[in-house]
């Protein structure tokens, strides 16, 4: 299993767009997909049409309580290939629960160890921090994308995202890799993001992944359907490089 | 003074534009205005060309030690009745030093007092978690100004954010209420952001904001530039409606 954490300390940069089509990409090429939420706010789960608030079992059980095993709370998606494991807000309470426990950072790699053989791919949806919770996303990963607007305030903070990734692969977690940093919300058409992406790609070089996701208001359409783009409007151009990304993650040649 | 702290859990709703461009009208405005950059992201400072790593001194030290008080912090902004509490990541590590310190909820609060004369308006831009950090803005404010995207992902959220606001004023600070919710990054004629206003409008009605901040490219170009929409582009859309919103929030009979 191949697991892929999605961070960025930036705020609105399109993780959760980014971890729910790439999830469901995945899933429609064949391959096996658990896709997590780590993220209180649920809005990975709410981006499948399931209500956070209505689960009386989440990822928090799992984290918090060794008694619940992962299978206890996966939910199927309407993509066969595509299971969830979902948050709601009580994941806000798993920070302190951590705090106490053995070996604190690790836990959530120790849960999903049993689950190496039964899924292909794992994406982590993380929150805008890096608390305990984000730390046990990226040590359960051997992999990070971040997604990255392609904006003055997300160029500025990535600096910081790469030093921190760097601190967590040195003292916790010798596997982890960034695999790529995605360019998100490119707005077509103007200087700013065209400045900033050809500022990104000579100064990251190969960091940056060769798929760049456009705004497209389709895509922040879709959960309020209740579904990936990949389902509500398969034909968008959001879901056509959502699946040159999943293409790009899974080694293939892109076809331009 | 009137303290005005912009927070919402969601990332990327517009907390950090709307804290630099409504703090640069104020003062525009003459209104003796404060700006605290309570984001370990630091970007209310670069918003005015400020680089964070450059401080050796900021918000940082005067909430972890008493002896620093607010004006060794303070930076001048291009605007003269404008001045800055900058940040950097240094401020990460806020959190764990409030942790250890007698009625850590309030010490934002207690350094601010000193200063009530000196302003008239202190804007406190947060970061997107609901940290001890940000629990010390909403105690040291009195009003609170509530960002939200027109897009769905952020209105689910919203229900969270205005409980969380609840208990805060129940439990530990009983004069903060929300000045208004605040639509920001509307798209102009598209049919998801017109849905989403009217939705929200029927809603929370007078909660929300008579002024609405549209997506506008120069606004995300601005802090490129190291300035406010103010200064950078004058009679660009975003600086008129976010002039707009310093006379609604100051009571002012709006132009409309
Ligand atoms: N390529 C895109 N085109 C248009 N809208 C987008 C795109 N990507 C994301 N969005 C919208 O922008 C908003 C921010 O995206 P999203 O919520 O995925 O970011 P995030 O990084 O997960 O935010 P948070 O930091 O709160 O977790 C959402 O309303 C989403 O629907
Ligand atoms: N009205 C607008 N029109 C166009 N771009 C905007 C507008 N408001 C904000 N932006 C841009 O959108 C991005 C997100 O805004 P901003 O950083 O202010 O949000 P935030 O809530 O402070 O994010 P965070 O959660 O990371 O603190 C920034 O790159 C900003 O320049
Ligand atoms: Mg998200
Ligand atoms: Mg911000």
């Amino acid at each position: 299993m191949r697991t892929i954490a999605i961070t960025n300390l930036k705020g609105g940069c399109g993780k959760t767009t980014t971890s729910v089509n790439l999830a469901a990409a995945l899933a429609l090429k064949g391959y096996r997909t658990l896709l997590i939420d780590l993220d209180p706010q649920g809005h990975a789960t709410l981006g499948f049409g399931i209500i956070p608030e209505n689960r009386n079992r989440t990822i928090y059980d799992v984290i918090t309580n060794p008694d619940v095993p992962l299978q206890c709370v996966l939910v199927q998606s309407n993509i066969p290939k595509l299971i969830l494991a979902p948050s709601n807000v009580l994941l806000s309470g798993a920070e302190a629960a951590l705090m106490k426990m053995q070996d604190r950072e690790h836990v959530l790699m120790k849960r999903l160890e049993k689950y190496e053989r039964y899924f292909d791919y794992c994406i982590i949806d993380c929150s805008p921090s890096l608390s305990l919770l984000t730390l046990n996303a990226l040590n359960a990963a051997t992999e990070v994308i971040v997604p990255v607007q392609t904006h003055y305030y997300s160029i500025e903070g990535l600096k910081q995202v790469l030093e921190t990734l760097d601190i967590v692969r040195n003292r916790f977690n010798p596997l982890l890799h960034i695999r790529g940093i995605l360019l998100t919300l490119a707005e077509q058409g103007t200087v700013l993001c065209k400045d900033i992406e050809n500022q990104m790609r000579s100064y990251f070089g190969q960091l940056i992944l060769k798929t760049v996701i456009h705004r497209s208001i389709r895509l922040a359409e879709a959960p309020g359907a209740g579904e990936s783009i990949m389902t509500f409007d398969p034909k968008n151009q959001g879901a056509k490089e959502y699946m040159q990304l999943a293409e790009e993650i899974c080694y293939e040649k892109i076809r331009l």
